[in-house]
This record gives structure tokens, C-alpha cells and sequence, in this order.
């Protein structure tokens, strides 16, 4: 499984549609502060399934939706697609290649789709389930992040290793 | 399951010691069950002594120290149980010149295997990183991303660390 | 002392105000009282808005602005009571290197006045410096001083951040 | 007022006698991850008499007795001076400088002096009331604290501004 291609549209400063076509081995996000680097994490956490808008520096859903700037109206809606390589078939459905795709409107509401076809929320996750990939995992470190494993109780802990094994 | 997790948690343990002593160039590591009879609800503490330090809590640590730690903890996981892709914001902050470069082996390793994407300001990380995606803001409050391959020169907003002697 | 502390509120908030608008070129700032009818206990609630965005809560704010507007609200402080000294460790580490150009500039102009004891691993803040102090660790575990003078050459062990076009 | 000079003495990693000069304006205080920078930060603020062992990343007043490395022995005493430029009188003591000491043993018992006078802890804080130095002030800023006069509860931020009134 690798990721292929990464589209926001409406996604918090991704105002504009912009696509992120990924490379095997490393890629480096570089650019000023404030810049959307971060909200690119956030949309990867989102596109995922990710829950607590907390999880996003949110406090609702909505908050994910363009809003605004000097010059510009806010968006009506936000959307993020992720589109996998699954020529190994990681992923538990029979596609070479998967595009999931959420959206969410200023009434809260949301949208989920798996290569165009219209899904639950719950399909999109349970489709990661036990790949290493997605909330709760240990494979996306947000920033000011990498220290709570350390302070975290030992109970909390726990559960990184119940998400390895 | 309780087998599955005793074994996990012991492999990311010695993962954990070997990473650790790679890091930092020698000392030692110990994860430990808070409640060794309760496997099933057990905590885990972790220890971390570096080299010709007293063993000593966690949060006498440096910032440097810690996220270097989180670091080792981190890659343990991802050796243990390997993720499709991992995403690391700014993990680099406090690290000093010697360090990152600790720190960029260790992605260059591990990159062969698995995606990385890093977002960093710092120039080592960067030139660790065989693609660049630049997010600029030139119209303010809205992101754009364009893709650049194959660093020849010094990167634009980056801080560079020589190493230490 | 309710109205030495209203006082000292809105000289605090007019600072930062001012301070704001110098860190980020442009934008603005409020400090708002939680509760105006009771000074004694009211809180204060923080706004900031960078240049050209739309206001929004600060934990939408990236990693660097949030530094930059603690930073502001720290030197606002400064400005209505002055402090004899001001330690400062690694407050530039999520800084890039356009805004570290921002902060050193502050430093220097609040350095007449006051005594600043900065920690850094970043070589244009430590350029900032006339006097520098070192902490090697060439014995294990035992920390030692050296007093270093005028900076002539590169420092060692030092990030350098070129400033963004 | 204006420091002068920092004496360690068996100060967590200073196990040897340390002495820093001090001089007007700014001061980097540079050099590798765990060397004993913010150690430096944890005795300026232990010697103005800090109270909270949490404050200084410990868990123990004892804890910041030298505690040994691979070569050397833990230490039976920790020892810090201050020495302070009073010719302007901002410290309500009539010496042109003023030398705070402080010590603990193991035991957990200290020592407490000011211009070589045994005294108690409360006659160090007493002296630096009102001045804006020393502990609750907002003129000593820790690593990685500098974010948190953004995250705190508007309740929490009301004693920076009952400091500065
Ligand atoms: N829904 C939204 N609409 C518009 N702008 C938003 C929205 N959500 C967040 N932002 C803006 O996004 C910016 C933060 O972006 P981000 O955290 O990605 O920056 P960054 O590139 O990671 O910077 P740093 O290097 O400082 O960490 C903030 O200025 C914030 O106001
Ligand atoms: N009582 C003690 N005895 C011996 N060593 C101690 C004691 N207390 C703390 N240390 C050690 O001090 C080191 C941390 O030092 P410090 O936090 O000053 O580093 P630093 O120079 O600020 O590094 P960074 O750049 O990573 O922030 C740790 O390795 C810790 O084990
Ligand atoms: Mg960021
Ligand atoms: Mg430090």
C-alpha cells in the first residue's frame, strides 16, 4: 500500500483545488509559518476518518471548511481525496488503486465515498482497520506532538501497543 | 490477545533499546509493565538513561533528550508493526546539528521501506529528502503547494545545522 | 488595585496590539476581559488575527504564529513593567527564518534596556548576541561553562534560518 | 538591578564549581541537546527561591542534587548563588550588590543566605517582590512553556497581568 495522490478543496486554508501527487521513500513539507503545512497533516488525519475535531485544532466539524480571508468569501463546503496504490492488496477490498474521498457542508453534515461510490463513515474506517494507518495509530505524529508520548500516563501508553499488536 | 500483546510489547522493547543506543550513540532503555499480572490492562512505564548519564525519570530529560527518546520509541513501532506511510511534523524542532543527522540516517533506513512525510524547516532534513512539496501562501490566508524534485541547491526558508564536531 | 489592574490590562493590550502588528507586518490582536462586570476575577480571553486572514480561535493557528503571538504578548509585559532580566528558552524553535529575523530585531531593541538571557540552537538569534556563553558536556553527565566574545566566525552547533524572499 | 554573576556548585549537571559572567544587554547561552542549558534557566529560578519541584522538571526538592554519572558519585549538597547589581536600589537592601545563596541537602533540608546572612527562604522572596523577577513572573520563560500563556484558561492568565499590576 502506498499513497499515490492527496486533493484538497475547501480545506481549511486549501482554498483552491490542489492536488499532492507522493513519491516512495521520503518527501519533505517545507514552507513558512503559517503557510498550511500542518492543515496538510490534519486534511490526512481527516480523509481517514479522524473524529475529534479536537484531533484538528477544530472545536466543530465546520471548522474544516475555508473561512474566509481578507479577500475572500468563506466555502460552502470542504473537501479531501486520498487515492492509494493497492496492488498488494493491504487494503481489504479488490481495486489495484483507491480513491476515499470526505466531505463535510456548513450544516455539519458529511459525505463519504470509496471510489465514487457513496459509503459510511464507518466503511472508510474500518477499510484501515489494523493497517498501521489512520487515527489512533502511531504512524502520524502531529506537531508539538512527539513529547506526549513521554508525559502520557502508562495506562494511555497502552493503547499505541494494543494498536501495534 | 494477551500472548499477541506480551509479544508485541516485548518486541518494540528491544526494538525500542537498539534505536535508542543508535540515537544516541550508547546508553540504555527499559519499557516496563506497570502490573505484570494484568497483562490485559497493564500500563507501561518507559526508562531512558543516556550514555554516562545516571538513570534517571524522563522528565529531567532535555527537550532534545525527549524528542529524541520519542523518537526511538516511535521507530520501534514502526519496525515492529510497519505502516504503509508515517507522518512526522516537525519532530526535528529541538534537536541540535548532530542530531538531526542521527535523526536522517535513521529516515534514510527506514524510508526504503515505507513513505515518510516530514514536514521540517530544517535544511539536514531537507536534503535527507529526495522530493520537496513547497507550501507557500502568496495570497494571504490561502495555500498552495507545487512539487520540486531533486534538490541541486540550498533550500529556500530552512535552517541548516552543521554538525557538532 | 482594580483600577491599577484595569490599567495595566489596557496597557497590556495596547502593546500587544502594537507588538502583534510589528511580529506578523500587519494583522491585529484584542485581549478581551471573560467577565468586565467583576475586574477582581475576570479572565482574559486572547484574539489574534494574522495579516490577511480571518479571525479565528488560536488553536487553529500554526505552530510559528503561536510562538510569534506568545512572544508578542511576553514583550507587551515587558513594555508596561519592565523586567530586570528575561530568560528565554528556545522560544525561536518553531520560528522560520523570516520571523526569527523579527524576533532578533525585538530582542535587540528591548536588549538596551533590559538584560536577555537567551537559550538557542539557532545561529541568527545567537548573531543577535554580542556576548555568548557555551555549555559543552565533554565528561559525560558533568556540564561546563565557557564565555565566548564578539562573535568573528560561524558559531558552532548553530541553526542558520536565511530569511524567505 | 542587573545580574552579575551565577555560581553552580552540584546543580544537577554542574557537579563542578561553575561560574557565569553576565553581561548588559543580550546573552545566547548555546551548546548540545542535554548539555545543561535549561538546567542553567532550572537554578536561576531555584535560587530566587522557586518552591515547586514540578517547575524544575523534578519530582524532589533533592532532585537536583547532582545525582552521579558513569564516572563520578552523586554529590551530597547543591549549591547556587546570585550575585546582583543593586546600585540603583531596585532591591530594597542598602548594598550596591547583593549575592543570594541557596543550598539543599539530601536530607531535603536547605540553607538559605543573602550577602553570606543565613536568612530564610521567604526574606529571598521577599526581596524580589514586586521587582518582576523570579518565580510567577513573566520574565522567565521555560522551554517549551512559551506556548502555554495561549493554551491557558482565561481564570489561569489573570495572574500574568496581577503580576505586572
Ligand atoms: N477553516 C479555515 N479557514 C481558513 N484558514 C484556516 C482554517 N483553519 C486554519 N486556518 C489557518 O491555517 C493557518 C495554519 O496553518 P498550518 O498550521 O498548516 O501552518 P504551518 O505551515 O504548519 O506553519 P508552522 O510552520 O508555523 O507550523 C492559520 O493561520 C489558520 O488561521
Ligand atoms: N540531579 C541531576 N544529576 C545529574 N544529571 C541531571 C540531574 N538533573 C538533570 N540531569 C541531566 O541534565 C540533562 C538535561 O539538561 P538540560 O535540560 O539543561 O539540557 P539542554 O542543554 O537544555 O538541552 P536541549 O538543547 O536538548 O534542551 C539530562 O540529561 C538529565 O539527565
Ligand atoms: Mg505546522
Ligand atoms: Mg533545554
Amino acid at each position: 500500500m502506498r499513497l499515490k495522490r492527496l486533493t484538497l478543496h475547501g480545506f481549511k486554508t486549501f482554498a483552491d483545488k490542489t492536488e499532492i501527487e507522493f513519491a516512495p521513500g521520503v518527501t519533505a513539507i517545507v514552507g513558512p509559518n503559517g503557510s498550511g503545512k500542518s492543515n496538510l497533516t490534519d486534511s490526512l488525519l481527516w480523509v481517514l476518518g479522524e473524529q475529534k475535531a479536537s484531533s484538528l485544532r477544530a472545536s466543530r466539524a465546520q471548522d474544516v471548511i475555508f473561512a474566509g480571508s481578507a479577500r475572500r468569501k468563506p466555502m460552502g463546503m470542504a473537501e479531501v481525496s486520498l487515492t492509494i496504490d493497492n496492488e498488494d492488496r493491504v487494503l481489504p477490498l479488490d481495486f489495484a488503486e483507491i480513491t476515499v474521498t470526505r466531505r463535510v457542508y456548513r450544516s455539519g453534515e458529511g459525505e463519504y465515498l470509496i471510489n465514487k461510490t457513496p459509503c459510511r463513515l464507518r466503511d472508510i474506517t474500518d477499510l484501515f482497520l489494523d493497517t498501521g494507518v489512520g487515527r489512533d495509530a502511531y504512524a502520524i505524529v502531529n506537531q508539538s506532538e512527539v513529547d506526549s508520548v513521554l508525559s502520557a500516563r502508562p495506562e494511555d501508553r497502552r493503547e499505541l501497543f494494543e494498536e501495534a499488536a | 490477545t494477551r500472548g499477541v500483546f506480551y509479544e508485541t510489547y516485548q518486541a518494540v522493547s528491544y526494538a525500542f533499546s537498539r534505536l535508542f543506543t543508535r540515537l544516541f550513540g550508547g546508553g540504555s532503555t527499559e519499557l516496563v509493565l506497570t502490573d505484570p499480572e494484568n497483562i490485559l490492562e497493564t500500563g507501561i512505564e518507559i526508562v531512558a538513561q543516556p550514555p554516562g548519564k545516571k538513570r534517571q525519570s524522563l522528565a529531567l530529560l532535555s527537550g532534545g533528550e525527549r524528542a529524541l527518546t520519542a523518537v526511538a520509541l516511535l521507530f520501534a513501532f514502526l519496525e515492529v508493526r510497519p505502516a504503509p506511510f508515517c507522518v512526522l511534523d516537525e519532530v526535528d524542532a529541538p534537536l541540535d546539528g548532530a542530531n538531526v543527522e542521527k535523526f536522517t540516517d535513521l529516515l534514510r533506513d527506514f524510508g526504503k521501506e515505507s513513505q515518510f512525510i516530514v514536514i521540517t524547516h530544517n535544511a539536514t532534513t531537507m536534503e535527507a529528502a529526495p522530493l520537496w512539496y513547497g507550501i507557500t501562501m502568496q495570497e494571504p490566508g490561502i495555500s498552495r503547494g507545487l512539487s520540486m524534485r531533486v534538490p541541486e541547491n540550498t533550500p529556500p526558508d530552512a535552517d541548516k545545522t552543521p554538525p557538532t564536531e
